[in-house]
Protein backbone atom coordinates (compact mmCIF):
# COMPACT_ATOMS: atom_id res chain seq x y z
CA UNK A 1 0.00 0.00 0.00
CA UNK A 2 1.44 3.77 -0.87
CA UNK A 3 2.32 5.72 2.75
CA UNK A 4 2.20 9.06 3.06
CA UNK A 5 4.77 9.39 5.86
CA UNK A 6 5.08 12.78 7.33
CA UNK A 7 2.80 14.17 4.14
CA UNK A 8 1.11 17.56 5.21
CA UNK A 9 -1.98 19.26 3.61
CA UNK A 10 -1.05 22.67 3.43
CA UNK A 11 -4.17 25.96 3.06
CA UNK A 12 -2.92 28.41 1.33
CA UNK A 13 -4.50 31.51 1.35
CA UNK A 14 -4.25 33.97 -1.89
CA UNK A 15 -5.78 37.71 -1.72
CA UNK A 16 -4.99 38.60 -5.15
CA UNK A 17 -4.39 37.31 -9.22
CA UNK A 18 -0.50 37.29 -8.45
CA UNK A 19 -0.33 35.37 -5.71
CA UNK A 20 -3.30 32.78 -7.82
CA UNK A 21 -0.21 33.04 -10.46
CA UNK A 22 2.73 32.57 -8.69
CA UNK A 23 0.87 29.49 -6.48
CA UNK A 24 0.07 27.94 -9.96
CA UNK A 25 3.67 27.60 -10.89
CA UNK A 26 4.20 25.97 -7.71
CA UNK A 27 1.29 23.42 -7.91
CA UNK A 28 1.90 22.76 -11.91
CA UNK A 29 5.42 21.42 -10.75
CA UNK A 30 5.97 18.50 -11.67
CA UNK A 31 9.26 17.60 -9.67
CA UNK A 32 7.38 18.22 -6.16
CA UNK A 33 4.72 16.06 -7.14
CA UNK A 34 1.60 17.94 -5.39
CA UNK A 35 -1.62 16.87 -5.16
CA UNK A 36 -3.89 19.75 -5.64
CA UNK A 37 -6.99 19.42 -3.26
CA UNK A 38 -8.78 22.43 -3.86
CA UNK A 39 -7.30 24.24 -6.74
CA UNK A 40 -6.59 28.18 -7.07
CA UNK A 41 -9.36 29.87 -8.02
CA UNK A 42 -10.84 33.10 -6.68
CA UNK A 43 -9.65 34.75 -3.59
CA UNK A 44 -12.23 33.94 -1.18
CA UNK A 45 -11.26 30.44 -1.58
CA UNK A 46 -8.49 28.84 0.13
CA UNK A 47 -5.66 26.55 -1.65
CA UNK A 48 -5.51 23.01 0.07
CA UNK A 49 -2.19 21.05 -1.51
CA UNK A 50 -0.84 17.39 -0.12
CA UNK A 51 2.92 18.00 -0.37
CA UNK A 52 4.75 14.76 0.26
CA UNK A 53 7.56 14.76 2.95
CA UNK A 54 10.16 15.22 0.39
CA UNK A 55 9.00 18.34 -0.85
CA UNK A 56 7.95 20.42 2.45
CA UNK A 57 11.50 22.04 2.74
CA UNK A 58 11.60 23.57 -1.20
CA UNK A 59 7.71 24.25 -1.20
CA UNK A 60 7.93 26.42 2.33
CA UNK A 61 10.48 27.71 0.43
CA UNK A 62 8.88 29.28 -1.90
CA UNK A 63 5.55 30.13 0.08
CA UNK A 64 7.92 32.33 2.08
CA UNK A 65 9.46 33.77 -1.09
CA UNK A 66 6.87 34.90 -2.52
CA UNK A 67 5.11 36.49 0.84
CA UNK A 68 1.97 33.98 0.32
CA UNK A 69 0.22 33.02 3.75
CA UNK A 70 -0.38 29.43 4.82
CA UNK A 71 -1.30 26.96 7.08
CA UNK A 72 -0.55 23.04 8.03
CA UNK A 73 -3.81 21.70 8.21
CA UNK A 74 -2.96 17.91 8.34
CA UNK A 75 0.29 17.50 10.06
CA UNK A 76 0.51 14.22 9.64
CA UNK A 77 -1.60 12.29 6.92
CA UNK A 78 -0.60 8.83 7.51
CA UNK A 79 -1.92 9.47 11.08
CA UNK A 80 -5.07 10.46 9.60
CA UNK A 81 -5.22 7.18 7.38
CA UNK A 82 -4.48 4.75 10.42
CA UNK A 83 -6.82 5.79 12.30
CA UNK A 84 -9.16 5.39 9.20
CA UNK A 85 -8.16 2.08 8.51
CA UNK A 86 -8.71 1.16 12.52
CA UNK A 87 -11.66 2.37 12.52
CA UNK A 88 -12.74 0.39 9.27
CA UNK A 89 -11.33 -2.80 11.34
CA UNK A 90 -13.18 -2.09 14.70
CA UNK A 91 -16.31 -1.57 12.19
CA UNK A 92 -16.07 -5.06 10.04
CA UNK A 93 -15.11 -6.39 13.78
CA UNK A 94 -18.29 -5.18 14.72
CA UNK B 1 -36.35 -2.10 8.41
CA UNK B 2 -32.33 -1.67 8.85
CA UNK B 3 -32.02 -4.51 11.50
CA UNK B 4 -32.78 -6.96 9.46
CA UNK B 5 -29.59 -7.01 7.89
CA UNK B 6 -26.02 -6.36 9.27
CA UNK B 7 -24.60 -3.79 6.58
CA UNK B 8 -23.89 -1.14 8.70
CA UNK B 9 -24.66 2.73 7.50
CA UNK B 10 -22.51 4.49 9.54
CA UNK B 11 -19.22 2.67 8.40
CA UNK B 12 -17.04 2.48 5.22
CA UNK B 13 -17.33 -0.44 3.31
CA UNK B 14 -15.87 -2.51 0.28
CA UNK B 15 -16.93 -2.49 -3.01
CA UNK B 16 -18.21 -6.14 -2.85
CA UNK B 17 -20.29 -5.05 0.71
CA UNK B 18 -21.98 -2.29 -0.87
CA UNK B 19 -22.95 -4.45 -3.74
CA UNK B 20 -24.18 -6.54 -1.99
CA UNK B 21 -26.31 -4.06 -0.20
CA UNK B 22 -27.89 -3.35 -3.41
CA UNK B 23 -28.58 -6.21 -3.47
CA UNK B 24 -30.37 -6.55 -0.63
CA UNK B 25 -32.32 -3.47 -0.92
CA UNK B 26 -33.38 -4.70 -4.19
CA UNK B 27 -34.53 -8.40 -2.24
CA UNK B 28 -36.34 -6.15 0.74
CA UNK B 29 -38.17 -4.18 -1.91
CA UNK B 30 -38.71 -6.13 -5.00
CA UNK B 31 -42.00 -4.04 -5.97
CA UNK B 32 -40.07 -0.70 -6.01
CA UNK B 33 -36.00 -1.77 -6.57
CA UNK B 34 -33.84 -3.64 -9.24
CA UNK B 35 -30.21 -3.99 -9.51
CA UNK B 36 -29.76 -3.16 -12.78
CA UNK B 37 -26.21 -3.81 -14.64
CA UNK B 38 -25.52 -0.65 -16.83
CA UNK B 39 -21.91 -1.69 -17.76
CA UNK B 40 -18.24 -2.46 -16.32
CA UNK B 41 -15.19 -0.63 -15.44
CA UNK B 42 -11.77 -0.68 -17.41
CA UNK B 43 -10.58 -4.07 -14.97
CA UNK B 44 -13.91 -5.54 -15.53
CA UNK B 45 -15.68 -4.73 -12.28
CA UNK B 46 -19.21 -4.62 -13.02
CA UNK B 47 -21.02 -1.13 -12.73
CA UNK B 48 -24.89 -1.14 -11.09
CA UNK B 49 -27.44 1.36 -10.58
CA UNK B 50 -30.50 0.49 -8.16
CA UNK B 51 -33.81 1.82 -9.89
CA UNK B 52 -36.79 2.70 -8.13
CA UNK B 53 -39.64 2.30 -10.09
CA UNK B 54 -43.39 1.95 -9.18
CA UNK B 55 -44.29 1.24 -12.80
CA UNK B 56 -43.15 -2.09 -14.12
CA UNK B 57 -42.64 -2.37 -17.93
CA UNK B 58 -42.95 1.66 -18.80
CA UNK B 59 -39.62 2.13 -19.41
CA UNK B 60 -39.19 6.20 -21.14
CA UNK B 61 -41.14 7.48 -17.47
CA UNK B 62 -39.10 11.05 -16.76
CA UNK B 63 -36.14 9.82 -14.72
CA UNK B 64 -33.39 11.17 -12.38
CA UNK B 65 -29.79 10.19 -12.17
CA UNK B 66 -28.05 10.01 -8.80
CA UNK B 67 -24.34 9.70 -9.19
CA UNK B 68 -22.02 9.11 -6.55
CA UNK B 69 -18.17 8.33 -6.55
CA UNK B 70 -17.00 9.34 -9.68
CA UNK B 71 -13.79 10.59 -7.67
CA UNK B 72 -12.94 7.59 -5.70
CA UNK B 73 -11.35 8.92 -2.62
CA UNK B 74 -14.27 11.22 -1.49
CA UNK B 75 -15.75 7.94 0.21
CA UNK B 76 -18.51 10.01 1.89
CA UNK B 77 -19.99 10.16 -1.64
CA UNK B 78 -20.25 6.54 -2.14
CA UNK B 79 -21.38 6.18 1.42
CA UNK B 80 -23.56 8.73 1.50
CA UNK B 81 -25.85 7.40 -1.90
CA UNK B 82 -25.60 3.75 -0.62
CA UNK B 83 -27.54 5.60 2.67
CA UNK B 84 -29.84 7.14 0.47
CA UNK B 85 -31.04 4.30 -1.39
CA UNK B 86 -31.93 2.90 1.63
CA UNK B 87 -34.11 5.77 2.54
CA UNK B 88 -35.84 6.04 -0.99
CA UNK B 89 -36.98 2.55 -0.72
CA UNK B 90 -37.72 2.29 2.93
CA UNK B 91 -39.64 5.88 2.76
CA UNK B 92 -41.72 5.38 -0.22
CA UNK B 93 -45.39 4.92 0.94
CA UNK B 94 -44.00 6.93 4.25
CA UNK B 95 -43.01 9.99 2.74
CA UNK B 96 -45.15 12.07 1.25
CA UNK B 97 -42.77 13.83 -0.81
CA UNK B 98 -40.73 10.71 -2.22
CA UNK B 99 -43.93 8.91 -2.66
CA UNK B 100 -45.25 11.43 -4.87
CA UNK B 101 -41.57 11.52 -6.53
CA UNK B 102 -41.66 7.80 -7.32
CA UNK B 103 -44.78 7.88 -8.84
CA UNK B 104 -44.07 10.06 -11.03
CA UNK B 105 -40.80 9.28 -11.92
CA UNK B 106 -37.93 6.79 -12.02
CA UNK B 107 -35.07 7.29 -9.53
CA UNK B 108 -31.59 5.35 -10.74
CA UNK B 109 -29.10 5.85 -8.42
CA UNK B 110 -25.23 4.92 -8.70
CA UNK B 111 -23.52 4.27 -5.74
CA UNK B 112 -19.75 3.59 -6.89
CA UNK B 113 -18.97 5.57 -10.67
CA UNK B 114 -15.30 4.46 -10.43
CA UNK B 115 -15.20 1.06 -8.97
CA UNK B 116 -11.68 0.76 -10.01
CA UNK B 117 -10.82 3.40 -8.49
CA UNK B 118 -12.36 2.92 -5.34
CA UNK B 119 -11.06 -0.61 -4.74
CA UNK B 120 -7.55 0.84 -5.30
CA UNK B 121 -8.31 3.75 -2.47
CA UNK B 122 -9.20 0.58 -0.31
CA UNK B 123 -6.54 -1.86 -1.54
CA UNK B 124 -3.50 0.91 -2.34
CA UNK B 125 -3.73 4.07 -2.54
CA UNK B 126 -6.39 5.88 -0.42
CA UNK B 127 -5.82 9.18 -2.15
CA UNK B 128 -6.41 7.68 -5.37
CA UNK B 129 -8.83 10.33 -7.41
CA UNK B 130 -8.71 9.07 -10.82
CA UNK B 131 -9.91 5.98 -12.94
CA UNK B 132 -7.11 3.23 -13.67
CA UNK B 133 -7.13 3.13 -17.43
CA UNK B 134 -3.77 2.41 -19.20
CA UNK B 135 -2.29 5.64 -20.66
CA UNK B 136 0.07 4.18 -23.58
CA UNK B 137 3.17 6.11 -24.05
CA UNK B 138 3.19 7.46 -20.31
CA UNK B 139 3.96 5.60 -17.03
CA UNK B 140 0.86 6.82 -15.18
CA UNK B 141 -2.40 5.72 -14.57
CA UNK B 142 -5.89 6.54 -14.78
CA UNK B 143 -7.76 9.85 -16.23
CA UNK B 144 -10.54 11.69 -14.62
CA UNK B 145 -13.68 10.65 -15.05
CA UNK B 146 -15.33 14.00 -14.33
CA UNK B 147 -13.18 15.72 -17.24
CA UNK B 148 -13.84 13.25 -19.39
CA UNK B 149 -17.42 13.76 -20.97
CA UNK B 150 -18.42 15.38 -24.34
CA UNK B 151 -18.57 19.02 -22.64
CA UNK B 152 -16.12 21.57 -24.28
CA UNK B 153 -13.66 18.08 -23.61
CA UNK B 154 -10.11 19.28 -23.08
CA UNK B 155 -11.00 22.71 -22.25
CA UNK B 156 -10.08 25.31 -19.35
CA UNK B 157 -9.70 22.87 -15.82
CA UNK B 158 -8.42 19.91 -17.32
CA UNK B 159 -5.14 18.64 -18.15
CA UNK B 160 -3.38 17.12 -21.07
CA UNK B 161 -0.83 15.37 -18.80
CA UNK B 162 -1.91 12.16 -18.16
CA UNK B 163 0.17 12.11 -14.85
CA UNK B 164 -2.50 14.89 -13.79
CA UNK B 165 -5.11 14.35 -11.15
CA UNK B 166 -7.20 16.34 -13.51
CA UNK B 167 -6.07 14.45 -16.98
CA UNK B 168 -9.10 14.46 -19.61
CA UNK B 169 -8.35 11.39 -20.96
CA UNK B 170 -7.31 11.00 -24.73
CA UNK B 171 -10.73 11.75 -25.96
CA UNK B 172 -14.47 12.54 -24.61
CA UNK B 173 -16.18 9.31 -23.43
CA UNK B 174 -12.51 7.20 -23.55
CA UNK B 175 -13.55 6.42 -19.74
CA UNK B 176 -15.36 2.92 -20.01
CA UNK B 177 -17.12 4.11 -16.77
CA UNK B 178 -18.10 7.52 -18.26
CA UNK B 179 -19.14 5.96 -21.54
CA UNK B 180 -21.42 3.04 -19.64
CA UNK B 181 -23.46 5.89 -17.60
CA UNK B 182 -23.78 8.51 -21.34
CA UNK B 183 -25.04 4.96 -23.43
CA UNK B 184 -27.41 4.40 -20.50
CA UNK B 185 -28.64 7.84 -20.19
CA UNK B 186 -28.76 8.47 -24.04
CA UNK B 187 -30.42 4.88 -24.89
CA UNK B 188 -33.01 6.00 -21.76
CA UNK B 189 -33.94 9.56 -23.43
CA UNK B 190 -35.78 10.44 -20.68
CA UNK B 191 -33.64 12.12 -17.90
CA UNK B 192 -34.94 15.28 -16.20
CA UNK B 193 -32.48 15.42 -13.84
CA UNK B 194 -28.63 14.68 -12.91
CA UNK B 195 -27.18 14.76 -9.60
CA UNK B 196 -23.41 14.16 -9.01
CA UNK B 197 -22.04 13.75 -5.76
CA UNK B 198 -18.66 14.61 -4.56
CA UNK B 199 -17.25 15.83 -1.54
CA UNK B 200 -14.73 18.36 0.07
CA UNK B 201 -15.88 21.81 1.19
CA UNK B 202 -19.55 22.07 1.35
CA UNK B 203 -20.81 23.40 -2.28
CA UNK B 204 -24.01 23.16 -4.22
CA UNK B 205 -23.50 23.94 -7.80
CA UNK B 206 -24.96 24.06 -11.53
CA UNK B 207 -23.76 24.51 -14.55
CA UNK B 208 -21.43 25.88 -16.33
CA UNK B 209 -18.01 24.85 -15.28
CA UNK B 210 -16.37 25.13 -18.63
CA UNK B 211 -17.50 28.54 -18.88
CA UNK B 212 -18.01 31.42 -16.99
CA UNK B 213 -20.96 32.21 -19.22
CA UNK B 214 -24.24 32.01 -17.33
CA UNK B 215 -26.49 29.11 -18.28
CA UNK B 216 -29.93 29.79 -19.82
CA UNK B 217 -31.52 28.46 -16.74
CA UNK B 218 -29.42 29.65 -14.43
CA UNK B 219 -31.70 31.87 -12.68
CA UNK B 220 -34.28 28.76 -11.53
CA UNK B 221 -31.42 26.42 -10.60
CA UNK B 222 -30.02 29.07 -8.69
CA UNK B 223 -33.01 29.67 -7.06
CA UNK B 224 -33.37 25.81 -6.45
CA UNK B 225 -30.79 25.52 -4.89
CA UNK B 226 -30.77 28.18 -2.59
CA UNK B 227 -33.63 26.12 -1.47
CA UNK B 228 -32.17 22.94 -1.48
CA UNK B 229 -28.93 24.02 0.61
CA UNK B 230 -31.38 25.84 3.61
CA UNK B 231 -32.89 22.40 3.36
CA UNK B 232 -30.15 20.71 4.20
CA UNK B 233 -28.83 23.26 6.68
CA UNK B 234 -31.70 23.16 8.35
CA UNK B 235 -30.54 20.06 9.95
CA UNK B 236 -27.49 20.61 11.63
CA UNK B 237 -26.68 24.27 10.26
CA UNK B 238 -24.03 22.82 7.84
CA UNK B 239 -23.53 26.19 5.54
CA UNK B 240 -23.33 25.41 1.88
CA UNK B 241 -21.94 27.59 -0.69
CA UNK B 242 -24.35 28.24 -4.09
CA UNK B 243 -23.04 28.98 -7.64
CA UNK B 244 -21.94 28.05 -11.31
CA UNK B 245 -19.13 25.33 -11.21
CA UNK B 246 -17.06 28.01 -12.94
CA UNK B 247 -17.06 30.55 -10.37
CA UNK B 248 -18.07 28.96 -7.04
CA UNK B 249 -15.30 26.56 -7.05
CA UNK B 250 -13.13 26.50 -9.98
CA UNK B 251 -13.40 26.24 -14.12
CA UNK B 252 -13.61 22.71 -15.24
CA UNK B 253 -14.28 21.18 -18.84
CA UNK B 254 -15.80 17.90 -19.74
CA UNK B 255 -18.21 17.45 -16.11
CA UNK B 256 -21.11 15.24 -15.97
CA UNK B 257 -23.37 17.46 -15.08
CA UNK B 258 -21.90 19.98 -17.78
CA UNK B 259 -22.26 17.33 -20.04
CA UNK B 260 -26.03 16.56 -18.81
CA UNK B 261 -27.42 20.26 -18.88
CA UNK B 262 -25.74 20.34 -22.83
CA UNK B 263 -27.91 17.45 -23.31
CA UNK B 264 -31.18 18.58 -22.21
CA UNK B 265 -31.27 17.73 -19.03
CA UNK B 266 -31.67 20.70 -17.09
CA UNK B 267 -31.87 20.00 -13.59
CA UNK B 268 -27.91 19.20 -13.25
CA UNK B 269 -26.23 19.84 -10.49
CA UNK B 270 -22.89 18.70 -8.09
CA UNK B 271 -22.79 18.57 -4.17
CA UNK B 272 -19.61 18.75 -2.88
CA UNK B 273 -20.15 17.32 0.43
CA UNK B 274 -19.26 18.12 4.05
CA UNK B 275 -15.81 18.06 4.71
CA UNK B 276 -13.88 21.76 6.26
CA UNK B 277 -10.41 20.06 4.25
CA UNK B 278 -9.09 19.05 8.51
CA UNK B 279 -10.00 15.78 7.48
CA UNK B 280 -8.67 15.99 3.82
CA UNK B 281 -10.98 12.88 2.55
CA UNK B 282 -11.13 10.94 5.18
CA UNK B 283 -14.56 12.02 7.15
CA UNK B 284 -14.63 10.78 10.19
CA UNK B 285 -17.20 7.48 9.85
CA UNK B 286 -19.49 9.09 12.52
CA UNK B 287 -20.10 11.66 10.22
CA UNK B 288 -21.47 9.15 7.51
CA UNK B 289 -24.89 9.48 8.57
CA UNK B 290 -25.11 12.98 9.91
CA UNK B 291 -24.16 13.93 6.53
CA UNK B 292 -26.13 11.48 4.49
CA UNK B 293 -29.38 12.82 6.61
CA UNK B 294 -28.64 16.18 5.46
CA UNK B 295 -28.21 16.14 2.49
CA UNK B 296 -31.04 14.02 1.80
CA UNK B 297 -33.08 16.89 2.65
CA UNK B 298 -30.94 18.84 -0.45
CA UNK B 299 -31.61 15.93 -2.22
CA UNK B 300 -35.43 16.01 -1.80
CA UNK B 301 -35.84 19.88 -2.06
CA UNK B 302 -34.23 19.51 -6.13
CA UNK B 303 -36.31 16.17 -6.66
CA UNK B 304 -39.27 17.94 -5.68
CA UNK B 305 -39.25 20.85 -7.82
CA UNK B 306 -38.26 18.61 -10.69
CA UNK B 307 -41.69 16.63 -10.27
CA UNK B 308 -43.18 19.67 -10.36
CA UNK B 309 -41.92 21.27 -12.97
CA UNK B 310 -41.34 18.59 -15.63
CA UNK B 311 -41.11 19.72 -19.24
Amino acid sequence: REKFFGDQVFRINVRNGDEISKLSQLVNSDNLKLNVWKSPSTFSRPVDVLVPSVSLQPVKSFLKSQGLEYSVTIKDLQALLDNEDEEMQHNEGQ
Amino acid sequence: ERSSNNFNYGAYHSLEAIYREMDSIAGDFPELATRVKIGHSFENRPMYVLKFSTAEGRRRRPAIWLNAGIHSREWISQATAIWTARKIASDYGKDPAITTILEKMDIFLLPVANPDGYVYTQTQNRLWRKTRSVNPGSPCIGADPNRNWNASFAGEGASDNPCSEIYHGPHANSEVEVKSVVDFIQEHGNFKCFIDLHSYSQLLMYPYGYTVKKAPDADELDEVARRAARALASLSGTTYQVGPTCTTVYPASGSSVDWAYDHGIKYAFTFELRDTGHYGFLLPANQIIPTAEETWLGLKTIMEHVRDNLY
